[in-house]
């Protein structure tokens, strides 16, 4: 094993949310806009390099 | 590293020395601001390679679970840390869950044929993992380099229906993501030999071809060792043995085999495998 290198093996969290209003479920969470995404980024200390979605989510390829 | 956005579910996966944990209270406050509120949070992670270069909290998983208790908030009362064994004490899977009750299932991972497949792997087959490496000055940008990486490896035969989104590193490392319907995949890898890696996740159905995408997955990157683990509703023996199946003739003996119950009903399955050769 190498004395030291880059670290692959990731950490994951899934965050799963409920509300009353049947209306958020249509966008929900998607409607956090992307300047504050990259907020939450900068404190994983990471950020957006590709991004795309479709009718049903929002997928970032981030740094690191 | 990928970020994926649902209406009512985030999933964050970051590898390096990131602190992917203080994303949590940000992401809380946001969510309240659209009337959203936490009723579930799951956080899982391999052996580290390095776990003398991680940054707090994720100095061990002691720290991480405690910092875990502290920031989410009271009323996901039911939680739960495990670490899961394999018989090499460095493969291990840890696994940290809290829900606030199992009657918040507005998300379609509350169908009971629906699983999470996470798959680690380490010590890549050296020259699959050339792939994962830009030609230097090939004037191309991370995205058309990634396209390459995903056509040169067969990444986009896993599932010909998915959209992808890739990208490649300069000088070596790729990502992607990809989606199908409301399905997500993910692929990273980290090509360097002496610590070389690659991951892929996905959610899909216990009635999908589990046994196609395994074998594209190891045939494309042929690891020495690797572990499955996968998260659902219930203990599928049947879907356990067609993973089995699907990998052993690829030249991979499954080593071991741990099984964790949740809140929720949850059940993980943590298996690693090894190639024969070794």
């Amino acid at each position: 094993m190498a004395v030291s290198g880059f670290e692959g093996f990731e950490k994951r969290l899934e965050l799963n949310f409920f509300g009353d209003d049947p209306i958020i479920f249509q966008l929900g969470l998607r409607k956090i806009d992307f300047e504050s995404i990259q907020q939450v980024l900068e404190a994983v200390q990471c950020t957006v390099v590709s991004a795309v979605g479709n009718s049903y989510f929002d997928a970032y390829v981030l740094s690191e | 590293s990928s970020l994926f956005v649902y209406p009512t579910k985030i999933i964050i996966k970051t590898c390096g020395t990131t602190q992917l944990l203080k994303s949590i209270l940000p992401l809380i406050h946001y969510a309240n601001h659209l009337g959203l509120t936490l009723c579930s949070c799951r956080y899982t992670r391999g052996s580290f390679i390095f776990p003398n270069s991680q940054p707090f909290p994720h100095t061990s998983f002691n720290h991480e679970v405690t910092f875990l208790q502290d920031t989410i908030p009271s009323n996901l009362c039911h939680r739960k840390a495990s670490i899961m064994p394999s018989k090499s004490s460095s493969h291990s899977w840890h696994v940290f869950t809290a829900h606030s009750s199992i009657t918040h299932h507005n998300h379609s991972d509350s169908d009971s044929d629906v699983f999470t497949m996470e798959i680690c792997m380490t010590e890549l087959d050296l020259i699959l993992a050339r792939k994962f490496f830009r030609r230097p000055g090939d004037g191309k940008t991370g995205d058309s380099a990634g396209k390459e990486m995903t056509e040169l490896t067969g990444i986009n035969e896993i599932n010909p229906n998915a959209l992808i989104c890739d990208f490649a590193f300069d000088p070596c490392g790729y990502s992607m993501n990809g989606m199908d319907n409301d399905w997500y995949s993910t692929i990273h890898v980290t090509p360097e030999d002496g610590f070389s890696y690659a991951s892929f996740e996905c959610v899909g159905s216990v009635n999908d071809n589990i046994v196609h995408v395994l074998r594209k997955v190891v045939q494309i990157f042929r690891p020495g060792t690797m572990s499955i683990s996968t998260t659902c509703s219930g203990y599928n023996n049947e879907m356990l043995k067609k993973m089995v199946n699907a990998v052993e003739p690829l030249g991979l003996k499954c080593r071991s085999r741990a099984v964790d119950q949740f809140p929720a009903g949850e059940t993980v399955v943590f298996q690693t495998f090894m190639a024969r050769r070794r």
